[in-house]
């Protein structure tokens, strides 16, 4: 009785990938401004079977998804030491002021929405992402690049609804202070390019155009109309770019959902999830904890974590560990990432508790690994996290462990380099 | 910083109530 409130039985079937999708989900919670939201490289992905990818190679954007959003936070800092105060590149001179690092925005680990652009309305596919602000999609005439896509790529020409940006207007010289965002001029039109790293960009048109999500409209959408794209993406159409910034989605449908939102990640990829936007369609035992701000990095959503357990045990670690960089929320990491005492004393404890089970080696960036080829059912430790105002996050069994096979499983948690990252 | 990233997410109702400061999670949500 006291490991059944402490540990989980589960089956190993249940980690591992499945080729049917099961449709079942939370479709008959769907209401006006719920999607469906689905895993990118799972059976139930409007992108196809084409799109997997090797639980290594996930790992790996991974780590480059990370690599990014860390170096947002120096190159902001390196651009405020440069100026004096606080300021964004312009696009022409982006390449001095940005520094080139290892690094693409889209890892596989992210999830798809549909939505409708244009008049009439021409369903694209994009991923669905917290922590960046800036909604693109891949544009005709494409004049430099664009990568292959599952959706006929946008094209504005068939639209009666859409037109793109003077640089003259205000919102041109706005969309310049978005974080990450570069700004430009071509003959009056005013370009956006958005670079993610040294392999990851989106370079276009700013436009203006009616956007739909489920039967609710926005008319003078503003989004990227992109004519240069290059990077992981995956047979999506684009971006659906979920931060803080003015110009995010959230934002700019904030007169009718009061930048409220909320979405159930699937567990594995063949179940479908979720992403409703204003209020409703959560349950009622959802608890609040409060959602911070960081001045240097004001795109992303900040949540203050105070503690940790492991299999019902409070494990000791300070709270100044946590408090001193911060933890973002983020969907388009697929690991969590902890400073590097917490994720020792997590490890320790998570070895000790699954020390019946044969360790076996790493896998990527996941140190802690264990070979069940002679096994279907698991007992794995509860892993909860406690955020300000004691509320808890009890982590899913399939949010605790992260492989691909039975042979190769591991607790899906890894640290950070520096307890100051 | 630390990242909280989607695996640790799934099955969880996330809820943002960007205007008025809070977040919140549920087990259960699918």
């Amino acid at each position: 009785r006291g490991e059944a409130e402490t540990h989980r039985s589960l089956l190993l079937s249940s980690l591992l990938p499945s080729a049917a999708c099961d449709k079942a989900s939370p479709t008959g919670l769907k209401t006006a401004t719920t999607l469906d939201l689905t895993h990118k490289h799972g059976p139930c992905s409007p992108l196809g079977p084409k799109s997997q990818t090797s639980p290594a190679q996930i790992l790996q954007q991974d780590k480059d998804r990370v690599n990014w959003l860390h170096s947002r936070l120096t190159t902001t800092i390196d651009v405020e030491r440069r100026s004096g105060r606080k300021k964004r590149p312009r696009l022409s001179d982006s390449a001095v002021t940005v520094p080139a690092r290892d690094g693409s925005l889209v890892s596989s680990g992210n999830f798809i929405v549909t939505v409708n652009l244009g008049t009439p309305p021409r369903p694209l596919n994009l991923i669905f992402d917290t922590g960046s602000d800036v909604t693109w999609t891949q544009c005709q005439p494409c004049a430099k690049f664009c990568h292959k896509q599952l959706d006929p790529i946008f094209d504005p020409a068939k639209s009666a609804t859409y037109s793109n940006v003077s640089c003259e207007q205000a919102v041109c010289q706005r969309y310049g202070d978005v974080p990450g965002v570069s700004r430009g001029c071509s003959a009056s039109t005013c370009l956006y390019g958005i670079q993610y790293g040294d392999k990851s960009f989106s370079v276009g048109f700013l436009a203006k155009e009616k956007i739909a999500i489920g039967r609710d409209s926005f008319d003078d959408f503003y989004f990227g109309c992109g004519q240069n794209n290059l990077g992981l993406f995956g047979g999506s159409a684009g971006l659906l770019g979920l931060g803080r910034d003015e110009f995010s989605f959230v934002s700019q449908t904030a007169s009718k959902y009061g930048k409220f939102f909320s979405y159930c990640l699937p567990s594995t990829p063949s179940n479908v999830g979720k992403l409703t936007f204003g209020k409703g369609g959560y349950s009622n035992r959802v608890k609040f904890t409060s959602l911070l701000t960081k001045p240097e990095l004001p795109s992303f959503y900040f949540v203050d974590v105070v503690g940790v357990s492991v299999g019902g045990k409070k494990l000791t670690i300070p709270a100044s560990i946590f408090s001193s960089a911060g933890t973002l929320i983020d969907s388009g990491t697929v690991i969590s990432r902890l400073p590097p005492t917490a994720y020792a004393a997590i490890r320790a404890e998570f070895r000790k508790q699954m020390s019946r089970y044969k360790l076996t080696e790493a896998l990527s960036l996941l140190d802690t690994c264990y070979d069940f080829s002679n096994f279907t059912t698991i007992s794995v430790p509860k892993v909860s996290f406690v955020f300000g105002g004691g509320v808890e996050l009890a982590v899913a069994p399939a949010g605790v462990l992260y492989g691909g096979s039975k042979k190769q499983i591991c607790l899906a948690l890894a640290g950070n380099g520096d307890d100051g990252d | 910083v630390a990242i909280l990233g989607n695996v640790q997410q799934m099955t969880q109702d996330v809820v943002y109530d960007v205007a008025g400061g809070k977040l919140g999670f549920g087990s259960g949500g699918c």
